[in-house]
Order: structure tokens, then C-alpha cells, then sequence
């Protein structure tokens, strides 16, 4: 864990074992 | 004046009413208690391709929602089958047949959509009730508005006892409060008497 | 003294609010209606090894949840996002460019903690607007902590109204209640005003 202040670059939920839901192409119908 | 033990009484009443589904009335749509949705007949549900789904960065499908969660319980902003245009059908088996004696249809509340708005609501519709679910015109049940200014839940009473009993009925919309592009059914109820 | 009127008219409005889900108040960052988890930086998904799926008896995987959690509606315990320590980030895009106004953040009860505490809780966090998910430093919207003696859920107004909108926002929690492995995010709400 870092301390207060920048942390590393973003790292993507790519790498986790995850389903990821992105919405990609406006909002959802509601 | 009322005392406070009537105070407390009137409200253990309502959270009581609230936590019955909030109408404390036997739902038999409702999917987890039997209920089914059998067709949507011509109505298609209108596919945004927007919601991505991806594992390790491998996008795998879009996620719609389908016609089942009009009979689910969750209200939630999004959880709605949305088809395209204004005019669509659900034709749903109801867990036993019944007597159906009023509808309710909800759809969230104007204070929850990011929209500010609930244009994607259904507005004009109608409830039938069929013999067999591959009947093209069943037996009318009522026909109904659902308010846009009214409560976010809207409970509709058949004028007419029907003398038959259904355990298929059919909920045509017609016609939504403005969207351009499609309706959004959040939640369809169907209560009634068993028959004997 | 107030009559019974009054007094049916008080809990309906309470129990109005609390059907909206308890804030009234549209929710940007709720997955279903538009919101997604983009990033949650360094931190590391705290991982238990504890649940474990099997079916006819073979096992499949550890099950644990992931950070999407954080904005689903669902409260009850364990349906939380365990990072590990106290330190955390998890970047969301809204669901659409809007102008911060305040933020809810929540946890179990106490009395619903098997443990019977909630040290586990978030304690000072900060939220940060984002011009792209890359930004590693964004706007400060505020800081703020989440007391574990005050109600289940609690909103933190921003300050001082920022003068751009954002649609991705970073919320960062520098520490917890206590607990020495891991901390729990339930649920995270970003509320404003959408730009015109």
C-alpha cells in the first residue's frame, strides 16, 4: 500500500479474474 | 390526538404492508414463485450493444436484459426490459390459474432516473386473458393508463369480474410517455383468486 | 399531539423515501443504471481462498467478490469489496458527465456484524474528479470520514461546488476501523447535477 498521494498507473480489472462490465456505447435503456 | 402506542401501532402496520411485497397481495406472475414469460410475440427487445462483458480483457458478449425481469422483483434504475419503439407484448404463464382481478405496474420513481424524466414508461395498455398462449385475441381484462405523475407503483382493478379463469394472460402496451426509441417494463404484477 | 392523519401521512412519506432507495437521490455510480468500475489501481482484491465452489463434489474455484460490488445495491453482509490493508482506490465512470454534489457511502449495521463490530469499516477517504481514468492526481471533491458510531448510511456533501463536471471519479480510503487485513466496501453512491 502506498501513502497518501499518487499511486501507481491505473491498472485495468483486465488483469483480474472477473467478469468486467463496461458500458461502451451510451447508457443502458431505464 | 393520537397517542404514541397508536403512533407506533399505524406505522409497524405499514412497514408490515411494505415488507408484503408492498401490497401484500399474492403475485402470480412473480418467476421465483411459478410464474413464466412464454413470448414477447412481435415485440423485440432493443439491443443497445452497450453493455460490454469482458474477462482479462477479453471482450466475451453484450448483456440486454430479457423479458424475464418484468416478473422479478428488482427495481433497480436499469433492471427493466426495454423493447424497441412504444407498442410490445408480454405474454406470461401465471403459476396457477386464476380469476384475475387487478394488475399492478411499476417503474421507477422520477427521482432515481439519471434522465430526470421516465419517458421510457408505458403509458396506454391492456390486459388479456388467453386459453392457450398461441391465442391471437384472448379475452379483454381491462384497459389502462399508467400515470407518469402517480406513484412509482400503480395497482389497476378489472371493471369486470371475468367468468373465466386464466392462467396465461397477455399485457399489451401501446403507447410510452415519450421516448423515442423504447419502453422499458420494470415490473408486471397479476393478482387474483385461485379457483377452487 | 398530532392526529392519526398526520400521523399516516408522516410514515408514508418515510416509507416513500425509503422505497427511492433511502436517499431520493439519483445514484451516477450504480451499475445498472450506466455506472462501471474502471480501475482500482494498486489496490489488491483481498483474497480469502475461503469460498469455495464445487459441483458433484469437484472443486472449481475460490469464489470472492469483486469490486463491481461497491456499486450494486445489495447490503448484506459479505457483499462487500475486501481490498487488502486500509488503503484502497477504485476509479468509476458514471454513468453520465455530471456536476459532484455529494457522496453516500455504506455498511452494515453493527448489529448485523457477526463479529459485532464493523472494524472492517471505511474510516477517512477522499474522492477525486477525473478527467480520463490515466489522471493519477484528479480534483479534490472533498475529504471526508465515515464515522462507525453513525448510521449505516452516510452522505458527505462536497464543500465547495466544483466548477467542472466529471463523469469518472476516483474514491480513495487511507484508512479503516481497525481491522488489521483487509477493509470492506459495501456500497458507494456519487449524487449531482447532470451538465446541461
Amino acid at each position: 500500500p502506498t501513502s497518501e498521494g499518487s499511486c501507481c498507473s491505473p491498472a485495468r480489472l483486465a488483469r483480474t479474474p472477473y467478469l468486467v462490465l463496461s458500458y461502451v456505447n451510451g447508457p443502458p435503456p431505464i | 390526538g393520537i397517542t404514541e402506542a397508536q403512533a407506533q401501532v399505524l406505522v409497524n402496520k405499514a412497514l408490515k404492508l411494505y415488507s408484503q411485497d408492498r401490497t401484500g397481495l399474492v403475485d402470480f406472475a412473480l418467476e421465483s414463485g411459478g410464474g413464466s414469460v412464454l413470448s414477447t410475440r412481435c415485440s423485440e427487445t432493443f439491443e443497445t450493444k452497450t453493455a460490454l462483458i469482458s474477462l482479462f480483457g477479453i471482450p466475451l458478449w453484450y448483456f440486454s436484459q430479457s423479458p424475464r425481469v418484468a416478473i422479478q422483483p428488482d427495481m433497480y434504475p436499469g433492471n427493466c426490459w426495454a423493447f424497441r419503439g412504444s407498442q410490445g407484448y408480454l405474454v406470461v404463464r401465471l403459476s396457477m390459474k386464476i380469476q384475475p382481478s387487478a394488475f399492478t405496474l411499476e417503474h421507477i420513481p422520477k427521482t432515481l432516473s439519471p434522465t430526470g424524466n421516465i419517458t421510457s414508461a408505458p403509458k396506454d395498455f391492456a390486459v388479456y386473458g388467453l386459453e392457450d398462449e398461441y391465442q391471437e385475441e384472448g379475452q379483454l381484462l381491462g384497459r389502462f393508463t399508467y400515470d407518469q405523475e402517480g406513484e412509482s407503483l400503480q395497482m389497476f382493478h378489472v371493471l369486470k369480474r371475468p367468468e373465466s379463469a386464466f392462467q396465461i394472460v397477455e399485457l399489451r402496451i401501446f403507447s410510452n410517455w415519450g421516448h423515442p426509441e423504447y419502453t422499458c417494463l420494470y415490473r408486471f404484477r397479476v393478482h387474483g383468486e385461485p379457483i377452487k
